[in-house]
């Protein structure tokens, strides 16, 4: 309104729209997300040791952290601090990184050098939920 | 100075790839640091330097037992999905499970008509792949029975099976011996292995870190129905094929999955699916046993 009244001082741009106000909020394009990764120990050739499972789907955690963390990531309010810290006080100190936040386990059985055989059940190596950090 | 060197050379021996992380400079750690590192099963050392190709290259693999390696994978499939994720079963209370072919066997057969084929084996194993954290929860002697003789559909073996152990180190002769009577019931599809627990046998042995377990196995079987009490018709020719070791563990370490134990991860608990019908008759019958055991310990 105040524009109209006095035009001049409107700079000469498209007349001011709330969705360019809004977009520093919308999560980014490429937000943090889990995407899929699938191996076989063949590609490695580690197939003459390890028999199986055959393939193996580690996943990986990458992507932009939005500004507001909030719940979405289950981000502790540090993420939120560091975030601040970048944009406002110094940025060589890093944004928040995408990362995996819970795991499940792998069962993989192998040959070992003795020619015994074990079966061995391993924690976290496979990502199933990610977060910024 | 020499000794270290033999040590060195009975360590290549005993476990190559040990030696080989020794061997290669990428490995060359602090002592302390080394030693942690040379417990890690190979997988684990693999994929932390990425030494595979060095460590594969240099290191001679033995190849295992064609009826072992089949054993195992149906144990795998049993225990695990065709992605790798561990099944939750109950009574699986072991993340580790470890299967030994002997190294040595002298065999001698003799038949004797009254108490049927008598088989008894000379076996030794070298136990040097189970680690400290390795706690053992059951241990069975896996024998695979290929018979030649077809068998009528519902036969029972009445079988003996004595174990001494060989104490070199001491002058006296072996004495502890351990002897399980048990049947087996051969329905009418052949039966192609049999577990039988020695966990009682096994325990203290590997409890005091005795790595090389000698045994001396004899090994006795008569055909009979339990039904007729007729004496044991003629003892049918089993070919016995030297029995391999199983040790089911639970390894306590940071990277071995604890899933069935919930108190130590306060994880959410996996899906029970069922009871766990392992593909083994156990003729030893200790699933009770096992299950008790379960329950304590998820308790």
């Amino acid at each position: 309104q105040r524009r109209n009244e006095n035009p001049k001082a409107a700079p000469a741009t498209s007349p001011y729209n709330l969705s360019e106000y809004f977009k520093q909020f919308v999560f980014p394009q490429n937000e943090c997300q889990l995407h899929n990764f699938r191996l076989s120990f063949s590609q490695l050739k580690w197939d003459k040791w390890i028999i199986a499972p055959h393939r193996y789907s580690p996943q990986y955690c990458q992507g932009d952290c939005p500004r507001v963390m909030g719940h979405r990531y289950g981000s502790p309010v540090h993420t939120m601090v560091q975030n601040l810290i970048y944009e406002k006080l110094d940025p060589s100190v890093p944004k928040p990184s995408c990362v995996p936040a819970e795991y499940s386990p792998l069962s993989v059985l192998t040959i070992e050098p003795d020619g015994s055989i074990v079966y061995k059940e391993y924690e976290d190596m496979i990502a199933t939920k990610c977060t910024c950090r | 100075p020499r000794s270290r060197s033999r040590g060195s050379l009975e360590k290549f021996l005993a476990a190559p790839e040990d030696a080989a992380s020794e061997l290669n400079p990428v490995l060359q750690l602090p002592k302390g640091v080394r030693q942690g590192y040379a417990l890690l099963p190979p997988l684990l050392k693999a994929l932390s330097d990425q030494g595979a190709r060095t460590w594969d290259s240099e290191v001679p693999r033995l190849q295992p037992d064609s009826r072992a390696l089949r054993f195992m994978k149906k144990l795998y499939k049993m225990s695990a999905t065709k992605e790798g994720i561990p099944k939750a079963h109950k009574g699986h209370l072991y993340n580790t499970v470890r299967l030994f072919t002997p190294f040595l066997e002298c065999r001698h057969h003799h038949r004797d008509l009254v108490k049927g084929d008598a088989h008894s084996v000379d076996l030794l194993f070298n136990l040097d792949r189970v680690t400290a954290l390795e706690h053992l929860l059951k241990s069975v002697l896996l024998y695979s029975f290929d018979t030649s003789v077809p068998i009528s559909s519902s036969v029972t073996f009445i079988c003996h099976l004595s174990i001494k152990e060989h104490d070199f180190s001491s002058q006296v002769c072996p004495s502890i011996s351990h002897s399980l009577a048990f049947s087996l019931h051969f329905g009418v599809r052949k039966r192609k292995w049999v577990e039988i627990d020695v966990t009682s046998f096994l325990q203290p042995l590997i409890a005091t870190n005795r790595r090389n377990i000698h045994m001396a196995v004899n090994f006795t079987c008569l055909m009979g129905d339990p039904q007729r009490s007729t004496k044991p018709e003629n003892p049918v020719n089993v070919t016995l094929v030297p029995p391999s070791l199983l040790l089911y563990l639970n390894d306590t370490s940071e990277q071995a999955y604890h899933g069935w134990n919930l108190l130590r991860h306060g994880r959410k608990s996996p899906v029970w699916t069922g009871q766990r019908n392992s593909p083994l008759v156990d003729p030893m019958g200790d699933k009770k046993k096992g299950n008790s055991k379960g329950k304590r310990a998820s308790r």
